[in-house]
């Protein structure tokens, strides 16, 4: 899993 | 970002706020299902609880504060401040049928068993189905006001252009969400009824009535 929070869209 | 998701979110507030404006100014929530309008604030809140977890950009944190804030301001305004305007008799959509199958859903197909993530799975499901009250009330009662339509139409509006915005990431990105994907097909296609009568009539000036 990429580290970053993957749910970037609304 | 990309200009599909962009407008895409701008379609997404302008009906909440399209909506929002028109109980306001009429102090009326004649023709509007309370039932969607909680079903929304739900999906908002199951799947905006990352805010207490993650920041991602001020667009993104302000949009979802904007969003949850309308909703339950819309809830509020048909519940308490106008509920006597409140067509609760053709509002009559059993919703447990949607938020239980929904709910059972989002815990067997989802993209990680945990907390969040099914939450958030939940929320993309219920949102595919949460205008069918809306609809359905619509349907009862033969007709819609115009501003109505509109609402409906920015609002099938955003999801639609959400489609355009995964081709593009699938393409430029190879960002793919089955999950989201699906649910947002299946939410665009329930609009496309009304899409025809709204392009047909309401663009022509005339009201949307439906062959009672």
């Amino acid at each position: 899993l990429d580290d970053d929070y993957d749910k970037d869209e609304l | 970002m990309n200009v599909f998701r962009l407008t895409g979110d701008l379609s997404h507030l302008a009906a909440i706020i399209i909506l929002l404006l028109k109980i306001w100014k009429s102090r009326s929530c004649a023709g509007i299902s309370g039932k969607s309008q909680i079903l929304f604030a739900i999906v908002f809140t199951t799947r905006y609880l990352d805010l207490l977890t993650s920041f991602i950009s001020i667009y993104n944190t302000s949009m979802k504060v904007i969003y949850i804030g309308c909703a339950y301001a819309t809830v509020y305004l048909i519940y308490m401040k106008f509920r006597a305007t409140y067509d609760g008799n053709h509002d009559s959509f059993r919703v447990e049928f949607l938020v239980v199958p929904v709910g059972g859903l989002a815990v067997l197909v989802n993209h990680d068993f945990s907390f969040l993530e099914i939450l958030w799975t939940f929320s993309i499901y219920l949102e595919s189905v949460a205008i069918l009250p809306q609809l359905f009330m619509i349907s009862k009662t033969g007709e819609a006001e115009t501003i109505t339509t509109h609402y409906l139409f920015c609002l099938g509006l955003y999801r639609a252009l959400y489609l355009l915005n995964w081709i593009w990431r699938f393409y430029f990105e190879s960002f793919f969400d089955m999950i989201a994907i699906v649910a947002g097909v299946v939410q665009t296609v329930l609009y496309c009824d009304f899409f025809y009568l709204y392009i047909t009539k309401v663009l022509k000036g005339k009201k949307l009535s439906l062959p009672a």
